[in-house]
């Protein structure tokens, strides 16, 4: 996007193709663009520079007001629950948080309850051995409300401050999958009534239209107190955040920027404006 | 000039009887924001609004159907162009096995594509063999070691250090030796813009020589779309992908868009979980979907 010339119509539909190759969405696209033309009109702007600051304002004031801290429970364990689509970066995303917590000095127990897919246990096993986190898990195929109970009750016993779970990815369209997860919760519930603390959404950041559908549907299921946009280290820029947050008053907590466990960060509204245009 | 003011009497009275341009812009304003919200690529869309808009302007009205209606006709059809051929099949090898590399971004589908390819090419007599290449994600042996324990199909696997062209290699090599014709090659998720992993890519396809090189791409795959499947087709010249996740509700426009910049054909789609949820890919039906 070339600064430092005067605005025309060329410019505004550059300017807007940004935005929807950023995946922010034909509705989202369509409200800030309306927003950026008044502020042009009611103070004329000079050159592109002024228009592209403008334009950044608008989506940041899109984003204010999020609240990407966590919920701490009063007393421990505080129960994440971590949700999403198949192959979005659940599994991965909590290593990241277990190492992100242990080096809080806390202590955290993770819950294998994907007990459905391939070497899903063994694939949270060896995150878990890196970190030296304990595991709860059963047999391959048991079920996973019966995990998350031991894994609620382990967490107890061994005065665990974090016990995050790690769940089936699931395509939100499938009602028996979302029912099972909804027990999940409820079992949990059960032992712990203020939990879980934080049901986390994994999206994929390279995932189009359809991310808004699937944190419409797992919010209407189970409820989400907030959404990971992981792989935010390719190409892809995430807009959907806009429309989950403004349609949905979902924040986001985190972002995932690599497959390491070292590889994520707190989201930063401002970084994460300026990302979309870099 | 006899001749110029007739022409003039006759194109005004066909005007009457053909789609105008209010038809047609009123019509491809709907089909644009349809595309858009279908993931469709935002410049393949103005593209493709423009080849349809040609194709429609003096269209001759088809009787008993209103012009919106024959407008997105036009778009229907050209979308299935687009989208074909209708069905694209694999390409075997005419001696020695066929090998099939995998390749595409992290969580796309791939192993457990792999084991559903597997599978498939099994119930059509064929002796295939799964090839573990993943050595960096957590359990991605297993994984595929355990689909291959399901459906009965060897899994070359190799634990000491080698790395995944090398891996490829000596798989092609037993596979030679253990009369397989099908080698399928499982590879670690990866960035277009990972230029080590890339040339990892690359390396492994200049030491097997593989007949598909199938980019496994995820139905819900945004407007980024573009510039991954560009990327490995540009470094690769991958033979055609499988779209996988269509048992979802995404409409899947990624689909078009890639088809768009890599001419490339769709060659399945996974449908589920399962390792049976794998069809062949049919145009008309993603086209119905990505118009809502
Ligand atoms: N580049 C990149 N890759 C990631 C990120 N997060 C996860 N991945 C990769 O994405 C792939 C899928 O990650 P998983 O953690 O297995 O995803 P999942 O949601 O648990 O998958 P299912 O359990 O099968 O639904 C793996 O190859 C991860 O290494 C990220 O932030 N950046
Ligand atoms: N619903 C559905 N899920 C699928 C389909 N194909 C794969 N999956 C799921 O998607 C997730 C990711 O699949 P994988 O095969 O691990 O993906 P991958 O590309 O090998 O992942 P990496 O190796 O980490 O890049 C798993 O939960 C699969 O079960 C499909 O067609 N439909
Ligand atoms: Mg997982
Ligand atoms: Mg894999």
């Amino acid at each position: 996007f070339r600064l430092r010339r005067p605005i025309d119509p060329q410019v505004l539909e550059e300017l807007e193709e940004i935005l929807y190759s950023a995946d922010v969405g034909g509705e989202e696209v369509a409200r800030v663009m309306e927003r950026l033309q008044a502020a042009h009109r009611e103070k004329r702007m000079e050159d592109t520079d002024q228009l592209l600051g403008r334009l950044k304002e608008e989506l940041k004031v899109g984003l204010q007001g999020m609240d990407s801290g966590l919920r701490w429970s009063a007393a421990p364990p505080t129960v994440l629950l971590v949700v999403g689509v198949n192959g979005s970066g659940k599994t991965t995303t909590i290593a990241k948080l277990g190492k992100r917590f242990q080096d809080e000095g806390k202590k955290v127990v993770f819950a294998a309850c994907d007990t459905f897919r391939a070497a899903a246990m063994e694939q949270l096993q060896i995150w878990a051995d890196r970190l030296g986190i304990d595991l709860v898990h059963h047999q391959q195929g048991a079920d996973p409300a019966s995990v998350a109970f031991d894994a609620v009750q382990a967490a107890l016993s061994r005065k665990t401050d974090v016990l995050i779970i790690d769940t089936a990815g699931r395509l939100h369209t499938k009602d028996h999958l979302m029912r099972e997860l909804d027990k999940v919760v409820r079992v949990v519930k059960k032992k712990l009534p203020d939990a879980p603390h934080e049901t986390l959404l994994v999206l994929d950041a390279t995932t189009g239209q359809n991310a808004l559908t699937q944190a419409k549907t797992f919010r209407e299921m189970i409820g989400l107190t907030g959404v990971v946009m992981a792989k935010l280290d390719g190409t892809a820029k995430g807009g959907i955040v806009f429309a989950i947050y403004n349609q949905l008053q979902v924040p986001v907590k985190f972002v995932g920027l690599g497959e390491k466990m070292e590889d994520l960060e707190a989201f930063d509204p401002a970084a994460f404006v300026e990302g979309m245009f870099g | 000039a006899i001749t110029q003011s007739f022409s003039k009497v006759f194109s005004g009275l066909l005007q009457r009887h053909r789609l105008t341009d209010e038809n047609i812009d009123e019509a491809l304003k709907e089909v644009r924001t349809a595309l858009l919200a279908a993931d469709v690529n935002f410049r393949v869309v103005r593209q493709f609004i423009d080849n349809v808009r040609l194709k429609a302007v003096g269209q001759t009205l088809i009787q008993n159907v209103r012009p919106g209606e024959q407008v997105i006709k036009v778009v229907h059809d050209e979308l299935i162009e687009l989208m074909g051929p209708k069905h694209s099949p694999l390409e075997f090898s005419t001696e020695g096995p066929t090998v099939i590399m995998m390749c595409g971004l992290q969580g796309s589908g791939k192993t457990t594509t792999c084991g559903k390819l597997a599978l498939r090419l099994k119930g059509q007599g064929r002796h295939p063999l799964l090839v573990a290449a993943d050595i960096q994600r957590p359990a991605a042996v297993r994984q595929l070691q355990v689909l291959g324990e399901q459906i009965s199909v060897p899994v070359h696997a190799n634990t000491n250090g080698t790395a995944p062209p090398g891996i490829c290699q000596e798989a092609l090599t037993k596979a030679k030796g253990d009369g397989k014709d099908v080698v399928i090659l499982d590879t670690a998720g990866r960035l277009h813009i990972d230029d080590p992993l890339m040339k990892e890519l690359e390396e492994i396809a200049r030491v097997t020589r593989p007949h598909q090189i199938l980019l496994v791409c995820d139905a819900m795959l945004g407007q980024d779309a573009v510039n991954s499947a560009k990327s490995f087709n540009e470094r690769l010249a991958i033979h055609g992908l499988i779209l996988t996740k269509m048992d979802g509700d995404a409409r899947g426009g990624a689909a078009l868009s890639i088809k768009q910049v890599t001419g490339k054909p769709i060659k399945f789609i996974g449908v589920g979980e399962k390792i049976e949820d794998i069809e062949v890919f049919h145009p008309d039906r993603l086209v119905s979907r990505m118009l809502g």
